[in-house]
């Protein structure tokens, strides 16, 4: 199972969260440990880094539109910032003192990888209060959240032009239905496509997949069903009820697809068995 | 994305951190 369910996160997390664990095996085979280096100049550059998420963080909550967003970036803002703290302590401690066992502790406990934590997500949360990489991986699964919204407000942009189906009962509103319906289909399955190749979780990428062939198979299917409704009434033919229930079929079929994308959109890697459920 | 990058380089700047304390207790282990 992955730890982080999309490749991007992966990639930002990943190599650091090794890294950490790398050290953490070292630190409790050597208890004693070594003498450590100054590593005053390397935490400040975290320090500059950090300053400068803060910022960036700030921005992107002025301007956003999302109000969960702007709820949760301060709380992962902040964290990051207490984390960046705590490693100019350890650094601080551990240039007084190169073989400070705190110093130390406080460093793995800085940086320690959110593996641990993302696996069994209530695991002593006091432990990992002050990890950069706990704060940054909070930081970037509410912007990625947030990004997921913006996808899924575009499903709902599909379902409300769905609505509109059975008040089209001339070919011109058809034409008018497709002309409208088209360019946010086609924005849907093209950012759903894109969201399912950035996934990390095998699972989800197929069900993912498999839902937009259905949709993709299923809209020129409604658009023929609700021109042989139209076709039906206009002429009076005793194929209106069926026609209709066609058409109505293929409408509760379509929209049920795209609210199981918004189902499988929101979720994570942890959600693993409640999916395969 | 901005908030991606900045990230990015948080993490760039943690690694090189933690390359310098792993490097030192190795040669003990």
């Amino acid at each position: 199972m992955p730890v982080f369910h999309t490749k991007t996160i992966e990639s930002i997390l990943e190599p650091v969260a090794q890294q950490v664990s790398r050290l953490v095996i070292l630190h409790e085979e050597a208890e004693d440990g070594n003498l450590m280096p100054d590593l005053s100049r390397p935490v400040q550059a975290v320090k500059i880094a950090v300053d400068n998420l803060i910022k960036v963080g700030n921005e992107t909550c002025s301007v956003s539109n999302d109000d969960l967003l702007r709820k949760d970036l301060p709380v992962a803002l902040r964290r990051v910032e207490q984390s960046s703290m705590f490693l100019i302590d350890a650094a601080s401690l551990l240039k007084q003192d190169p073989y400070s066992v705190e110093g130390r502790k406080m460093l793995i406990e800085g940086a320690r990888a959110s593996k641990v934590q993302a696996i069994v997500p209530f695991i002593k949360k006091s432990r990992i209060r002050h990890c950069i990489l706990q704060g940054v991986s909070a930081l970037l699964l509410a912007f990625d959240e947030s990004e997921v919204r913006k996808i899924i407000e575009i499903c709902r942009d599909v379902l409300e032009q769905l609505a509109l189906v059975e008040s089209v009962e001339l070919i011109e509103q058809l034409v008018a239905f497709v002309k409208n319906l088209s360019p946010i289909l086609s924005r849907m399955t093209k950012e759903v496509d894109l969201r399912e190749k950035e996934l990390t979780h095998q699972i989800h990428r197929q069900l993912l997949s498999r839902l937009l062939e259905q949709v993709k198979n299923l809209t020129p299917a409604l658009i023929s069903g609700m021109k042989v409704y139209i076709t039906a009434k206009m002429t009076g033919g005793h194929t209106i009820v069926e026609s209709q229930e066609n058409r109505d079929f293929i409408i509760g079929k379509l929209s049920d697809e795209i609210h199981e994308i918004i189902r499988i959109l929101q979720l994570t890697a942890f959600d693993d068995e409640e999916t395969w459920e | 994305e901005q908030i991606l990058e900045a990230a990015k380089s948080i993490m760039n700047a943690a690694s090189a951190l933690i390359k310098g304390a792993t490097a030192a207790q190795k040669e003990l282990v």
